[in-house]
């Protein structure tokens, strides 16, 4: 892909443990424009998903884009999305690259 | 306005 067009990926997360178990940093107005996971804990759901990877870039959650959001908003979103009983999982777009699309 | 500085700023879920 051309760097206009990185590779992107669409991850199914099943929540299939009582938490998500990642932890995100940046967002709009910081040096990492969309949110990047630094960490994925053992035993969450991301982990148990096993397609999620350290360093990944999320663009969308549930097909919302994260572009342009602040740190907390990002968050909130993710937190909803876990929380919702209206879907047994989080469909997360991520990309490899720390790029702002 | 300047760029915030939420570098450090993470989040768990």
């Amino acid at each position: 892909p051309g760097l206009l067009e990185p590779t992107s990926t669409l991850v199914r997360v099943p929540k299939s443990a009582s938490t998500l178990g990642i932890a995100i940093e940046g967002g709009a107005n910081t040096r990492q424009p969309l949110p990047r996971i630094v960490t994925i804990q053992r035993g969450g759901s991301a982990h148990n998903c096993g397609q999620l990877k350290v360093g990944q870039v999320i663009l969308e959650v549930n097909g919302i884009s994260l572009r342009a959001r602040e740190h907390q908003e990002a968050a909130r979103l993710i937190a909803e999305a876990f929380k919702t009983k209206e879907k047994d999982y989080i469909d997360f777009l991520l990309t490899e690259f720390n790029v702002a699309l | 306005s300047p760029p915030k500085e939420y570098e450090d700023e993470v989040t768990f879920f």
